[in-house]
């Protein structure tokens, strides 16, 4: 798994 | 998107219109902590600055814009159109502790160090905290109005469902993000104590009564 790139949540 | 985040996002949703809600219709702001609110716009204004670079989702386009919306029409209410209503005398954290800190771990631990990067990282350490001056009103006044309590417990399952989201995340993309875990489980830690009276007291009726 990574770490997330852009942050898709609010 | 899945069934946790969705319904995370509804509950503050709920939880946001609630307030500003009651603030409208009892056209009074007593018993609100105008500091969290203070701070809760911080936290979006400083992790929504995204809008403008980078798109998600129209739905994630749209819950930004109005979680940014309601919460600075949430402070206009209190601190302009009902400030005669604005509770001073128990709205007294000292919110600087909570930002001052926020910004230099942000500085300190993020996945990466750039501007956006950096504010977004704040904006998570931020929120964990930002309950804090209602819930320290709360405490001092020794009691809530139950709609605030209904607020605050919408405001707490938000985040405690978000957990439950990076659980399932995880578990199907292999998807996770630590930092914005460990700043869920302290914000939703922090609840636990209202939830306990929450679920004990004002579900059977009674009023919310913080042992002062």
């Amino acid at each position: 798994p990574q770490v997330v790139e852009d942050h898709d949540e609010l | 998107m899945n069934i946790f985040r969705l319904t995370g996002d509804l509950a503050h949703l709920i939880a946001i219109i609630i307030l500003l809600h009651k603030i409208w219709k009892s056209r009074s702001c007593a018993g609100i902590s105008g500091k969290s609110q203070v701070l809760f716009a911080l936290v979006y204004t400083t992790r929504y600055l995204d809008l403008v670079t980078s798109y998600v989702s129209i739905y994630n386009t749209f819950m930004k814009f109005v979680f940014l919306a309601t919460s600075y029409a949430t402070i206009y209410l209190i601190y302009v159109k009902f400030k005669a209503t604005y509770d001073h005398n128990h709205d007294t954290f000292r919110i600087e502790f909570l930002i001052l800190p926020s910004l230099a771990l942000a500085l300190l631990i993020n996945h990466y160090f750039n501007f956006l990067e950096v504010l977004w990282t704040f904006s998570i350490y931020l929120e964990s905290v930002a309950i804090l001056p209602q819930l320290f009103m709360v405490s001092k006044t020794g009691e809530a109005e139950s709609i605030t309590s209904h607020y605050l417990f919408a405001l707490g399952s938000y985040r405690a469902l978000y957990i439950l989201n990076w659980i399932y995340r995880y578990a199907t993309e292999g998807h996770y993000d630590l930092i914005a875990i460990v700043a869920g489980v302290v914000q939703t830690v922090l609840y636990c104590d209202f939830f306990y009276l929450y679920i004990t007291k004002v579900l059977k009726g009674k009023k919310l009564q913080l042992p002062a």
